[in-house]
């Protein structure tokens, strides 16, 4: 069965921030 | 460019075609901060709190170029155009009629493309303090930045002195828009 992931914009954009400074550490 | 659906579709697909939208768009403000200049001499931790606090804002800004107030149409990068109405069924209503008469507003002044962009650092930097540990070096930098946009937009218009402070109220108006919007939900599918 397909799961979803839910979360906030604000959240989806933290994370996405978060990782592109932990890549380029 | 934003894939959203054919009416073929369901809602939640479109909806995850939506959300995976803002993944590059995030991506490319995280890039435009880095190109700021004095954004790099900020502490990682502040450089990374201000993008937290202040990215999706810088999102409205750029979103705006997408959005016909007067035909009240949405044009994705693809090509595609949307009306409000049928937009309404990702649940966003709210949301898009803010940025309607936001990016009404902000179209208004006529900016060039450069003070666009410096106006985006400017609201980049203006973001929520509350995580930044060195809040001096945060300030002294959007002074820079206000200063600049300032002698910009007045060398170029000098009869002109209303266009800069309009433009100035505009942050409040999006940090109203960040407030009400950022919690919105998305949706990812997890095969």
């Amino acid at each position: 069965p397909k799961t979803h992931r839910v979360m906030t914009l604000a959240d989806h954009i933290s994370h996405i921030i978060t990782q592109d400074f932990a890549r380029n550490q | 460019p934003c894939p959203v659906a054919p009416s073929s579709r369901s809602s939640q697909e479109v909806w995850e075609s939506f959300s995976q939208c803002f993944t590059p768009a995030v991506k490319e403000v995280v890039e435009f901060a880095k190109s700021i200049p004095g954004f790099q001499t900020l502490s990682q931790h502040d450089q990374v709190m201000l993008l937290k606090s202040g990215t999706f804002q810088v999102l409205m800004v750029r979103f705006c170029s997408l959005f016909d107030p007067k035909e009240r149409t949405v044009t994705f990068l693809n090509g595609q155009t949307y009306s409000l109405a049928s937009l309404r069924a990702l649940g966003m209503g709210s949301l898009l009629d803010a940025m309607f008469d936001f990016s009404e507003k902000l179209a208004s002044l006529g900016l060039e493309q450069d003070e666009m962009a410096l106006f985006m650092a400017v609201v980049l930097v203006s973001a929520d303090r509350s995580g930044i540990v060195e809040v001096g070096a945060v300030e002294q930098l959007q002074e820079n930045l206000i200063k600049a946009l300032r002698s910009l937009i007045t060398s170029r218009r000098p009869d002109d002195s209303t266009l800069f402070p309009k433009l100035l109220l505009r942050l409040p108006d999006l940090r109203t828009l960040n407030n009400q919007h950022s919690e919105k939900l998305l949706a990812f599918r997890i095969d």
